[in-house]
């Protein structure tokens, strides 16, 4: 009398076994296809990840050359620029 | 160094996820 | 006598359903885990993902901005020189 959902248990023994059967079964077809989705997801943002990387070091390459011609062309700059006063000053006197 | 650690790492999260797909679970 | 496991599975009933229980139990913890494994990297990659995007993004606009500097400089450095040779034409004659 004390525990009488035991005894319920106890004689539907089989029977409840069965049921929790098919509910663990259908846990895990569902936490199975949750796992799936879930990695599925994983590598396609590992994917985007990795494209975006090869684009960025892209960038970055490109960058360096153009910020090396600028230098490269600010020091010319500043020769013809004083060349070119050293031609004027000689012109003058 | 870590461009090299950082690739090793998405390579070794790819074999993981992989896994995950190729591994069959849920048959009884 | 023609299907002897089922014989054995329908004596053994509870006690073959226990230890399937106990095996789908297994089963789904295992795949629980691998499910929350796999969720909390596919958010830390779409994190560093973010993050890259942001630096791209940086480097994008300071890239435009060295592009700009070079073609200005480029256009003076074009005028400059022309300015200097009509100067060294104008000194000759």
């Amino acid at each position: 009398q004390e525990y009488p959902e035991a005894v319920l248990v106890n004689e539907a023994g089989p029977q409840w076994l069965q049921v929790e059967v098919e509910r663990l079964s259908r846990e895990l077809r569902e936490t199975t296809q949750e796992k799936i989705q879930a990695a599925e997801y994983g590598l396609a943002v590992l994917e985007e990840k990795q494209q975006l990387k090869q684009r960025f070091d892209e960038l970055e390459t490109e960058h360096e050359a153009v910020r090396q011609e600028l230098d490269q062309l600010r020091e010319a700059f500043g020769q013809a620029h004083s060349a070119h006063r050293k031609v004027a000053a000689d012109g003058e006197s | 160094a870590n461009m090299k650690a950082g690739a090793a790492t998405e390579g070794v999260l790819a074999n993981f996820f992989n896994s995950l797909l190729s591994k069959k679970t849920g048959s009884p």
